[in-house]
């Protein structure tokens, strides 16, 4: 995956 | 989700049903800058174009629509219907010294070297200086309504909440973002002096007035 956590934020 | 995401995006609507709220009620966009909506619009939609091809939530799909419509609204209220109260000689930040730099911190310090993370990390660091045009604007005025200092209270919050939410999510998930959380503290940063005025004399029924 590799992709960090703020991705999914607003 | 934790509480203080939550809170914090109910701040981030908040600040924009204010602006609404204030343009519609004074019939005018007066002290509003017309440079940091459009670098609002250009940090929605770099960052929620994922919403065509990364699927999180209804809730954060939703709010995507959202950020991305009412912010083209708020454009057209200030450019269009709102036109002749603005004053462009108050508006005078050059947003190329924010764009440019960005995009070049992007290129650099991002987690992947690809289109759609390099327009993410854009948009974080982007985001982050996005209110310099309208904190200059009230600098070189010196005085702002108060209800659009309300507007700004909101936005300040919305990011600051998003610190505890970090932390929080560290403990809980064990992740970390650094580029989101560098960016963040920053963006919380540069209203610390607006929150020191509004605390000191917007809330306790004064006007907001920077010392000369």
């Amino acid at each position: 995956e590799g992709k960090q956590s703020a991705h999914d934020e607003l | 989700m934790n509480v203080f995401r939550l809170l914090g995006d109910l701040a981030h609507l908040a600040s924009i049903f204010i602006l609404v709220h204030k343009m519609h009620i004074t019939r005018s966009c007066r002290g509003i800058s017309f440079k940091t909506q459009a670098l609002y619009v250009l940090v929605f939609l770099t960052r929620y174009l994922d919403l065509f091809w990364a699927w999180i939530s209804w809730y954060n799909f939703l709010m995507k629509i959202f950020f991305i419509s009412s912010s083209c609204y708020i454009l057209y209220l200030v450019h269009y219907r709102f036109r002749p109260t603005y004053d462009p000689s108050l508006d005078t930040f050059k947003v190329e010294y924010l764009v440019g730099p960005c995009f070049v911190l992007a290129l650099i310090f991002n987690y992947h070297f690809d289109f759609s993370e390099i327009l993410w990390t854009f948009s974080i660091y982007l985001e982050a200086v996005a209110i310099f045009p309208q904190l200059f604007m009230m600098q070189r005025t010196g005085e702002a309504e108060t209800i659009t200092t309300h507007y700004l209270a909101a936005l300040g919050v919305y990011r600051a909440l998003y610190i505890p939410n970090w932390i929080y999510r560290y403990y809980t998930e064990g992740t970390v973002d650094p580029i989101a959380i560098v960016a963040g503290i920053v963006q919380t940063g540069l209203y610390l002096d607006f929150f020191y005025v509004y605390v000191t004399k917007v809330l306790q029924g004064q006007k907001f007035e920077l010392p000369a």
